[in-house]
């Protein structure tokens, strides 16, 4: 028996309008911890992890850990249907091939069921295994998806480059280069406007840029993006789910054949 | 030219 109740429905909506993209179909993993899903795309290039904290949700019943093989633009589909301020529980048991639903009205006055079906996923699970990171930036996500539009209009890669100056973003395409540089800059009456550096070692990697701009869809769950690098480490980009939990995406470098 | 690493080059299978 499973039954999660989210009274904030528009952060699940908004979860899987971020990864929908990135990953077609996935293994949404149900435990006392929480809800979460570890999903790579299809080339294996980037990851997608995903955890919102059963202590998040007004309510969080899950007897057994429960995997559910769940094809994310159907999943979409149905959660669209979902209005803004709904409250969303997803409900499910053992052994059946199904998953419902339910979005309830604030006022209470309109309730609907969904019930969509499973599919058998086998999917690999990777350890990520926690590491220091030479640098991490933390900036407003609006600020660095706008960043990542830009260059993507330029380039197809990236390089970000740490040092003590800030952080550079950098690409080169047929019709020139662009370079934007985020000094730090912290601001005391909005910290979320704030970018902070933190770096041990300066470092400079090369990502491919559709996936940085697959990872921005991620930008209306938190105003506050943190990029962590380190040479030989994928990228990870991450989301904070206010209270929740996190979107983190993992992206393996470019490197030199 | 350059290449596109994948990711379970980094991280091991569970």
């Amino acid at each position: 028996m499973l039954e999660l109740r989210l009274i904030q429905g528009s952060l699940l909506k908004k979860v899987l309008e971020a990864i929908k993209d990135l990953v077609t179909e996935a293994n949404f993993d149900c435990s006392a911890t929480g809800f979460s899903l570890q999903a790579m795309d299809s080339s294996h290039v980037a990851l997608v992890a995903l955890l919102l904290r059963s202590e998040g949700f007004d309510h969080y019943r899950c007897d057994r850990n429960l995997s559910m093989g769940i094809n994310l633009n159907n999943m979409s589909k149905m959660l669209r249907c979902a209005g803004p301020e709904d409250i969303i529980t997803i409900k499910g048991d053992d052994g059946t091939d199904t998953v419902t639903f339910m979005f309830e009205s604030q006022k209470q006055d309109k309730i609907s069921d969904f019930e969509m079906k499973l599919m058998d996923i086998d999917s690999e699970h990777l350890g990520i295994p926690d590491a220091e990171y030479q640098a991490i930036v933390r900036m407003p996500s609006a600020e660095f998806a706008r960043i990542c539009k830009d260059l993507g209009s330029i380039g197809d890669t990236v390089v970000i480059s740490v040092t003590k100056e800030g952080v550079k973003f950098f690409t080169r395409g047929d019709v020139g280069s662009a370079n934007i540089v985020c000094r730090q800059n912290t601001s005391v009456d909005k910290p979320e406007d704030s970018t902070v550096i933190e770096m041990n070692e300066p470092v400079s990697l090369t990502f491919a840029l559709r996936y940085m701009n697959s990872f921005t869809k991620a930008t209306t769950l938190s105003e506050v993006v943190t990029i962590s690098l380190s040479s030989e480490l994928p990228v990870v980009v991450e989301y904070k789910i206010a209270e929740m939990g996190y979107i983190r995406f993992y992206l393996a470098p470019k490197i030199e054949d | 030219k350059q290449k596109q690493q994948t990711i379970s080059r980094f991280f091991s299978h569970d």
